[in-house]
């Protein structure tokens, strides 16, 4: 028996906001440990991983492990049938074919429930090496989704460069070229508006807009995003779910050759 | 010429 009931459910409807424009399957792994997500996008230039902790749930149940294969595009329908306030339980029986999302208003009085059938899935699973990165930044999430928005009508690739200076987004295409730099900040009054850099080396690296694009629809789970670099390996998006847990975004970097 | 890596290429497979 699995059954994890999440109170703060607009959560998990955030997640597969996250998720759909990249991934359209994908199997869930639960495990007394919680809910964890690893997939490729299809052209395996990006991976997804999402990791879901049990005690973020206010009860969560997982009496053996199971991987639930979901076709991400349905679960994302119907998570879209709850509302931002209701409590959201996922239930499924050990050896099932299907998955129960249960949705209850916060007052009980509407209580609704879908049935979805799982998917067998042959996913692939990548050992992600623990890394330290030679530059690690922090900024809102809303200003990286701004930035990679407007570099993006210049062309398909946006370079980020870190140094000591701060960090630089640059694309060059037909139209021209565009630049913006984000110094540390000195002083802020809130936490979630600071720009914060620890940076061991200097790195620049070159990525696609496009997957940059899809990474930010995770904007709505976290007020900061960290983008974790090193020379020639993956790029780190990372927002924070609440304190329950993350959605990491690798993006392999585009190559001179 | 650039060209996209892929992240296979990155990790390895469990």
């Amino acid at each position: 028996m699995f059954e994890a009931r999440l109170v703060q459910g607009n959560l998990l409807k955030k997640v597969l906001e996250s998720l759909k424009d990249l991934l359209t399957e994908a199997s869930w792994d639960c495990a007394d440990t919680g809910i964890q997500l690893q997939a490729m996008d299809n052209s395996h230039v990006s991976l997804v991983s999402v990791q879901l902790r049990a005690d973020g749930f206010d009860k969560f149940r997982c009496d053996r492990q199971l991987s639930m294969g979901m076709n991400l595009t349905s679960m994302s329908k119907i998570l879209r049938c709850a509302a931002n306030d209701d409590i959201i339980t996922i239930k499924a029986q050990d050896q099932a074919d299907n998955v129960t999302f249960v949705f209850e208003s916060p007052n009980q009085e509407k209580v609704a429930d879908y049935e979805m059938k799982l998917m067998n899935l042959d996913q692939e699973h990548l050992g992600i090496p623990e890394t330290d990165y030679a530059a690690v930044i922090k900024l809102p999430a809303a200003e990286f989704q701004r930035i990679i928005k407007d570099l993006s009508q210049f062309g398909e690739s946006v370079v980020i460069s870190c140094t000591k200076e701060g960090v630089k987004f640059s694309a060059a295409g037909d139209i021209g070229v565009g630049n913006i730099k984000l110094a540390q900040t000195a002083s802020v009054d809130k936490e979630e508006e600071a720009v914060t850099i620890e940076m061991q080396e200097p790195v620049t690296l070159t990525f696609a807009c496009r997957y940059l694009n899809m990474f930010t629809k995770a904007t709505c789970l976290a007020p900061q995003v960290t983008l974790s670099m090193s020379p020639e390996v993956p790029l780190v998006v990372e927002y924070k779910i609440g304190d329950m847990g993350h959605v990491r975004y690798y993006l392999a970097p585009k190559i001179e050759d | 010429k650039i060209t996209q890596g892929r992240i296979d290429n990155f990790f390895q497979r469990e």
